[in-house]
């Protein structure tokens, strides 16, 4: 999958790719002070292309500790699950699920939103592909908003850009190609080189997407993120993020 | 027409000369909407003049709407008229000598519709009986049962029934009803969403030996299938300015409930009736859930009560319950009234000390095999004192055993009070019939569902809040939809699931259906329209049994009737005329009420004071209602567990 961070105060989208094995489990936000996780499962395209499996998020947990809920979802269907008992609705669906002031809102074959009250909210996207396609299979995508009132203990792959890092771009120069210039970044105290590319949201256009302008950071975030990608790799898909 | 016939000169006849030369039933089901047609050509191949019965099943709850008979070239056709007019011109003709009854009756879960003919020598007689039932869905599938008793062997036999679901069909199996005699004679065809069944034995295969003159296909032929459901909000099928939404999530938990168990084991239910009672009961308390609370209430001329609250359903007390109730004997009378008030008590004392769980659903399934004999007698007043006690979140549950319970009491009092009344039979299969319509109750899964459709775009729309939704059930609702000024239909669901508020939307095209529906030559354009008066003339009818005033009553039957009228169906405020071309021959057919309340129970062969229609009727259309039977002799049900409505003194 590939991230996108947009960083409201220096208005800036720096972007990475982590590549890792289907299956795996990759902790997106995980933030003990208001007991909320989101973790992402992978899963693999149909077969290699170029020797190398790209893999997107099959899955994904939502795990609202405080009100005992968990909400899954996958290529397939959105679970809702309060203890022992479970809602389940599917992408033909277009419908909402109410529970303790968590609302979740299906749009048929589109997307899903979770609601929290008014402190968060995530989008889900489903990205459905042809399903004769040799290589590609269906995923989803997460969108975060920066909005969201998560605590300062926040971590995880996206959890962690809750509280604004400082970053510095600067030296720009030309790239291996005009449209790919390169940069040096300064984050969290490492000194990066990035590319300037081009990286698609899909929330408005969900079929084309509209290109956004980021940094891409390289090594699968490495030095942007804290740690490196496999310290985020978590046993469970409602599993909180452990600190080293 | 009798006239297009093929060769009839090789014809398997009994003694009597009537020879069967072709046996057709022709269903198809357009989503849900079944049209079937049971056609039957015979011929008189005797020396002298003689009776030709056509002697059908028909499922209980479908809708005649026509009926045809052709005598060597003579046609009689049928319309529907108001029953007093019906009546009336059936009088007239009968004062002439000119008419006679069909004779309608109710057997088990069928309603028999039967005629007879004098027919001539060498004459040929056509019958061909039209009738529409709404098929609905139990325990995940669909049933369509189909009798198929022919009685002698057929010429050319077939049954024939196509399926066409626009939602797509899961999948269709035909279990072997006729017997093992008949393996791999049926084929199934089936695409995405049209399937096509055919039953087609030869002479050689219909009989019951090699060398036997009669016929081994002798019972039900049924075809079970499903639907495929993508979406929990529904399925919305617009078409010809009406719309059905067929409502069927799965993917629910069930919600826990609160049941009590109300067993009559007054002396009636002595024998095989408490033997299977026991034997269900014990799979019934084995399937509860650990979420669920419930209890026990026996009753004779007494009520008992295994526990006087409700208890968990831990294996614990499963255990107990089965002991209490294996170690019943049944005797004395049945007082109903205190039964049922005891368990409402013990429902709403649960409810005021605030042990139901507020998503949980309550409710009160009754088992009884006769009329209470202890206590209140009167079954209005029962009704009453039961829907006075009942809180408007309960329901009861009806199940009647045997034909010695007035069954029209129980569907009363349980459409009272948000439930359901299922008959089952005092026999062997006691035990399986009412597992079965526990199986229909056991899953709650949604409560308070409500369906919503733009008010300016749509009228005319069918009940369209509901209590509960079962688990293998499904909910429909009907109405008339402005396709003219309108793209799309919106529909808005609401309902409250395990542990959380539902809230569903779908959106269909007005049009979405009219290529699909056009293209199939089979499929029937009117199916939206026919559900749609099948469930406004169902529901009128149920409002209709409930009406608290007379003048009330009154309307709703006005309104029934012209329903009736309107969508040529048969109800019990219609009936249907069969006449000759010229009108001077007629017959009448009147739907039958239940037996309990037919006039002349055990009566099924001549009666001492039946009219002699004979008088005056040409012999070559000898119409008559006197049914001396030329069938074999298992077409006749057994006689103690039928009454018949006869016309003449209904």
């Amino acid at each position: 999958p590939h991230f996108i961070i947009h960083l409201p105060k220096s208005q800036k989208n720096i972007c990475f790719n982590i590549n890792s094995e289907p299956g795996k489990i990759l902790n997106l936000v995980s933030d003990p002070g208001t007991g909320v996780v989101v973790n992402g499962q992978l899963i693999g395209a149909k077969k290699t292309q170029n020797k190398k499996l790209n893999t997107y998020f099959g899955k994904i947990g939502f795990y609202f500790k405080n009100k005992g809920l968990k909400v899954e979802i996958t290529t397939e269907t959105i679970t809702l699950k309060d203890g022992s008992s479970s809602i389940t609705l599917t992408w033909s669906d277009t419908g909402h699920i109410i529970r303790k002031q968590l609302l979740i809102s299906v749009k048929k074959e589109s997307n899903v939103t979770i609601s929290v009250g008014e402190e968060m909210s995530f989008m889900v996207l489903l990205h459905r592909v042809w399903k004769n396609h040799p290589v590609n299979v269906d995923f989803l995508g997460i969108y975060i908003p920066p909005e969201n009132q998560l605590s300062p203990a926040a971590h995880g792959l996206i959890g962690q850009f809750a509280s604004e890092p400082e970053v510095f771009i600067y030296q720009q120069r030309p790239g291996q190609a005009p449209e790919k210039p390169q940069a040096t970044m300064e984050v969290k105290g490492n000194k990066l080189t990035v590319t300037g590319g081009l990286q698609k949201d899909y929330r408005t256009d969900r079929v084309h997407g509209t290109e956004v302008q980021c940094w891409f950071v390289h090594n699968s975030g490495k030095g942007f993120i804290d740690g490196h990608y496999k310290d985020y790799l978590v046993p469970h898909l409602y599993s909180f993020l452990k600190k080293p | 027409s009798t006239s297009d016939w093929g060769y009839v000169g090789d014809l398997v006849e009994d003694d009597d000369k009537i020879g069967l030369y072709s046996y057709k039933v022709q269903s198809t089901i357009t989503s849900r909407l079944a049209n079937t047609m049971i056609q039957a050509k015979m011929v008189n191949n005797a020396k002298r003049p003689q009776h030709i019965v056509f002697d059908v099943q028909v499922p209980k709850g479908a809708f005649i709407d026509n009926f045809t008979m052709d005598i060597n070239g003579i046609t009689f056709t049928s319309s529907i008229r108001e029953k007093a007019e019906a009546r009336k011109m059936y009088s007239q003709a009968k004062a002439k000598g000119k008419a006679a009854g069909i004779v309608r009756s109710n057997a088990l879960d069928m309603e028999n519709f039967k005629t007879e003919v004098n027919v001539p020598p060498g004459m040929r007689i056509q019958f061909e009986l039209h009738y529409q039932e709404m098929i609905r869905r139990k325990l995940s599938s669909y049933e369509h049962v189909i009798s198929v008793k022919p009685g002698r062997l057929a010429k050319h036999m077939e049954v024939d029934v196509r399926i066409i679901e626009p939602q797509g069909i899961r999948y269709v199996h035909v279990p072997n009803s006729l017997g093992d005699h008949f393996d791999g004679i049926t084929t199934i065809s089936k695409g995405e969403k049209k399937a096509h069944v055919s039953f087609k034995p030869t002479m050689a295969q219909q009989r019951k030996c090699p060398t036997c003159s009669s016929t081994a296909v002798d019972g039900n032929f049924v075809v079970q299938y499903d639907v495929n459901r993508e979406t929990t909000g529904g399925e919305l099928e617009i078409f010809n300015g009406y719309f059905i939404h067929f409502f069927a999530p799965e993917n629910l938990d069930p919600l826990p409930k609160n049941i009590l168990f109300v067993i009559d084991v007054s002396g009636s239910m002595w024998g095989l009736k408490m033997k299977q009672t026991i034997e269900a009961m014990k799979a019934i308390l084995s399937e509860l859930r650990a979420a669920d609370q419930f209890s026990l209430i026996d009753f004779n001329h007494n009520v008992r009560c295994w526990r006087d609250n409700l208890v968990s359903a831990t294996p614990a007390q499963v255990e107990d319950a089965k002991k209490y109730i294996q170690a019943i004997h049944p005797n004395g009378g049945t007082n109903i009234n205190e039964a049922l008030l005891r368990a409402t008590f013990i429902l709403n004392e649960a409810q005021n000390l605030g042990m139901l769980d507020p998503n949980s659903v309550s409710m009160i399934v009754l088992v009884s095999d006769g009329d209470p004999t202890v206590g209140e007698l009167k079954l209005t007043t029962i009704q009453k004192n039961v829907k006075q006690s009942m809180k408007d979140e309960f329901s009861l549950f009806c199940l009647g055993i045997g034909f010695d319970v007035d069954y029209d009491f129980l569907q009363r009092i349980a459409t009272d009070n948000r439930g359901m009344a299922q008959r089952v039979f005092g026999n062997q299969e006691t035990s399986a019939q009412m597992k079965n319509f526990y199986n229909q109750v056991s899953t709650p899964l949604l409560k308070k569902i409500q369906f919503n459709y733009p008010q300016e775009s749509v009228s005319d729309v069918t009940q369209s809040s509901f209590h509960n939704y079962f688990g293998g059930s499904e909910i429909v609702v009907a109405g008339k939809v402005d396709t003219e000024n309108l793209q799309h239909l919106e529909s808005i669901v609401t309902a409250t699931a395990a542990n959380a508020e539902l809230v569903m939307e779908t959106l269909r095209d007005v049009e979405e259906l009219d290529g699909f529906m056009k293209k199939d030559k089979y499929a029937d354009p009117d199916f939206t329209k026919k559900l749609w008066a099948y469930l406004t003339v169902n529901q009128m009818m149920a409002e209709r049994n409930t009406a608290p005033t007379a003048a009330l009553k009154r309307n709703i039957t006005k309104s029934i009737l012209q329903m009736s009228l309107d969508h040529h169906i048969v109800t019990p405020f219609t009936a249907m005329l069969i006449e000759n071309a010229e009108k001077d021959e007629i017959m009448l057919a009147d739907q039958p009420k239940d037996p309990r309340r037919g006039c002349c129970p055990g009566t099924l062969g001549l009666t001492p004071n039946a009219p002699n229609n004979n008088k005056g009727i040409p012999a070559w259309a000898n119409v008559t209602a006197v049914p001396v039977s030329f069938m074999p002799e298992q077409r006749s049900p057994p006689v103690s567990s039928l009454s018949i409505n006869r016309v003449d003194n209904d």
